[in-house]
């Protein structure tokens, strides 16, 4: 097998992640985090050390990149190609490191077909310190990928890829026997997302909020099911009016693909022709099938006609099969069959009578009636007319989310009061149980 | 085993020269690869790989070339005229 010519005479490499991959679900800290450990999959046995940089003078430069991006070593889509670094050298590329954008990057993922982060950083940061391929089956620095190497935090390089380092560098004075242990603070290492598949590791959630004296960030009918959003985390009712329960799930472990750093939502409809459930934040939106964001998302809401900005409320109107999106004073009418907005949208004359403007969200509901919340309460208009029942505005929490009088008149209490986890009259007690949500997608 | 399509030697020799087992064609003379040289050059790629070395793109083969890997070459040119 060959031996590397080039290597780095100094010790002290910077590095720092210029780009990120563009549609993956690993958050930046969680990418940053990850080649933080790849990298120090090596200085920890050598006498290299790595320190993150900002601005583009990083000796080590890190990019997700799609097909040609200029460097003579194109990646060519999914699959095929993966990653590439350069050798140590005078060149200014020397170290750089290139993802392909292209491929499904994933962290602790049993995907077959995403491509382990972690396992092909550590090949690659390989080359960057100056090794090559080599033919050994158990090497990191085989050129084919071999799948996850399992916990970032308990990697242990091959002793094939471990010689080979130290032939380049030597053996780093914590590693040799005679050598004191080296110290090093956690805290000092980021801190890696706790394990997406084994719940009894999450934390118990401080900052779940008190459904009985809230206002939601989106409501919708889903698969019959009714679905109020609030920050992180929703509530879910059968098709016959029943909280699932009182506990909250989390958006992110049901909805597979909302970015990790996805702090809520603003709005929720179902598509009435293929079924599919649409996610708006901001200026961007997600398209799920069932509870699996699709590719290619998210993308931005300028792709319905709607000005930057983002949207209050959004819902399907079984009357006409049209999707009314609603932001301030103003709302759109749009054809989700033609995928276009209908002429003469905005429109500021609301088509509903006895409805505020600004609301928090609206949807349909199994009775044929079409319900709009704001704040702490809702209205409902029947299909047949175009004004609020008379009677409305209700209380949210008493009539959909199970609170006695007491706890849906409690006042409000601030965000940050709340974060204690206990509201100011301690009524969340009462209103908590232990009993978990258990969810089915079919 | 079935013979490799026309399809699939090109794609294997574009393959070789990518990964370094094979030079790229002469662009002055624009002469090609020998057989020769291209059966060492699939027999240098199958012992890189830990495959059987039969020296012609069988299904094994053909499947590696297929496998996700890192860009950079796996033998160095140099290395690669010396192994020739």
């Amino acid at each position: 097998h060959a031996q590397a010519v080039t290597k780095w005479n100094k010790r002290n490499l910077s590095w720092r992640v210029r780009t990120f991959p563009r549609e993956s679900h690993l958050g930046h800290d969680t990418v940053r985090a990850l080649m933080y450990y790849a990298l120090k999959v090596w200085s920890d046995i050598t006498p290299l050390n790595f320190h993150e940089v900002a601005g583009n003078n990083a000796d080590i430069q890190i990019d997700f990149s799609k097909t040609d991006h200029d460097d003579g070593y194109p990646f060519d889509g999914p699959g095929g190609t993966v990653a590439h670094a350069f050798f140590p050298g005078e060149h200014h590329t020397a170290g750089d490191t290139h993802f392909d954008d292209d491929e499904y990057w994933t962290f602790r993922s049993s995907d077959a077909h995403g491509m382990d982060l972690f396992a092909v950083a550590v090949h690659e940061f390989g080359h960057a310190i100056g090794l090559t391929h080599i033919s050994a089956i158990e090497s990191i620095m085989r050129p084919y990928y071999q799948g996850p190497v399992g916990d970032p935090l308990k990697y242990d390089l091959p002793y094939e890829d471990k010689v080979r380092i130290w032939q380049l560098y030597g053996v780093r004075e914590s590693v040799s026997p005679t050598a004191k242990p080296e110290i090093s603070k956690t805290d000092d290492h980021p801190v890696l997302p706790d394990l997406p598949e084994n719940r009894s590791t999450v934390p118990l959630r401080r900052d779940v909020p008190n459904r009985c004296n809230t206002h939601f960030d989106a409501v919708a009918q889903i698969r019959g099911e009714a679905f109020f959003f609030k920050g992180k985390y929703f509530w879910r009712l059968t098709r016959n009016k029943h909280l699932v329960s009182l506990q909250p799930a989390q958006i992110h472990r049901f909805w597979r693909g909302l970015p990790l750093n996805l702090d809520s939502v603003d709005a929720v409809y179902e598509r009435t022709h293929d079924h599919k459930i649409v996610f708006f934040k901001g200026n961007r939106y997600w398209v799920f099938k069932d509870n699996n964001v699709e590719e290619g998302y998210p993308r931005p809401i300028s792709d319905f006609g709607l000005p930057p900005g983002g949207i209050d409320a959004a819902f399907s109107w079984a009357q006409n099969d049209k999707t009314y999106f609603f932001k301030d004073h103003l709302y759109w009418c749009y054809d989700d069959h033609q995928h276009r907005m209908d002429p003469g949208y905005p429109s500021e004359a609301m088509l509903w009578k006895g409805v505020p403007s600004r609301l928090d969200d609206a949807t349909r509901w199994s009775d044929g009636a079409t319900y709009f919340f704001k704040g702490k309460e809702y209205w409902k208009v029947m299909d047949s007319n175009l004004e609020a029942e008379p009677g409305y505005p209700q209380s949210i929490a008493r009539d959909w989310l199970v609170c006695g009088d007491m706890q849906a008149d409690a006042p409000e209490p601030a965000e940050s009061s709340r974060t204690g986890g206990r509201s100011r009259q301690g009524h969340h007690d009462e209103s908590r149980s232990e009993s978990e949500v258990c969810s089915c997608t079919s | 085993a079935p013979n490799p399509t026309a399809e699939e030697i090109s794609l294997g020799v574009d393959w070789l020269t990518k990964f370094g087992y094979l030079p790229p064609p002469d662009p002055i003379t624009g002469q090609l690869q020998t057989q020769e040289e291209l059966t060492k050059a699939i027999t240098a790629m199958q012992q890189f790989g830990g495959l059987e070395a039969t020296g012609v793109l069988d299904k094994a083969t053909l499947k590696l070339m297929k496998t996700p890997r890192c860009s950079l070459p796996d033998l160095a040119e140099a290395e690669s005229r010396r192994k020739r």
